[in-house]
């Protein structure tokens, strides 16, 4: 799940 | 990176950095409700928990250093250091309300069931109602003054502009978060009554009534 990766937004 | 979410980025700063000069210049919090900046400290400090665990951009950290550190010090400006102006006979809004449903709501719908994830969830649940209290406030009293307009209107052009950040990332990365983006949605909508009045009001006349 690409949402589990670094969350780059802030 | 892209346009909308730089001045998405900007503007968001630029709220927060036009109400913390704004209490300090007036050396008065009247007409601001500290439960609304309450729950954005608590926003930002259990969004930002991953800057313990991991490193994504100068910028990214830096941003989100001076987010959580402008949030803290409004809440001591209000509730500290200007406390004797602080209006909170009209800051009525009860966050039990808010806080324990959105709660709830992170742990059954999150990405994965792990407490960084359900922490960084029930923070962008709590970001798109965060604003309710200070919009209560605004209501029960009927006026705002105009500088406190141009801080929301700030923080609500803040969170449009991510709505469009998400629909270019969709179309050029391939990128897209139900979650961010369902709560997104929700937390501009909030804030449609309040540009359509600052719109046709706030410049006009200078008094939001």
């Amino acid at each position: 799940d690409q949402n589990l990766q670094q969350k780059d937004e802030l | 990176m892209n346009v909308f979410r730089l001045t998405g980025d900007l503007s968001h700063l630029a709220a927060i950095i036009i109400l913390l000069l704004k209490i300090w210049k007036t050396r008065s919090c009247a007409g601001i409700s500290g439960k609304s900046q309450i729950l954005f400290a608590l926003v930002f400090t259990t969004r930002y928990l991953d800057l313990l665990t991991s490193f994504i951009s100068l910028y990214n950290t830096c941003m989100k250093i001076i987010y959580v550190g402008c949030a803290y010090a409004t809440v001591y400006l209000i509730y500290a250091k200007f406390r004797a102006t602080y209006d909170g006979n009209h800051d009525t809004f009860r966050i039990e309300f808010l806080v324990v449903p959105v709660g709830g709501l992170a742990f059954l719908v999150n990405h994965d069931f792990s407490p960084l994830e359900i922490l960084w969830t029930f923070s962008i649940y709590l970001e798109s109602v965060a604003i309710l209290p200070q919009l209560f406030m605004i209501s029960k009293t009927g006026e705002a003054e105009t500088i406190t307009t141009h801080y929301l209107f700030c923080l609500g052009v803040y969170r449009a502009l991510y709505l469009f950040n998400w629909i270019w990332r969709f179309y050029f990365e391939g990128f897209f978060d139900m979650i961010a983006i369902v709560a997104g949605v929700v937390q501009t909508i909030l804030y449609c009554d309040f540009f359509y009045l600052y719109v046709t009001k706030v410049n006009a006349v200078q008094r939001f009534q």
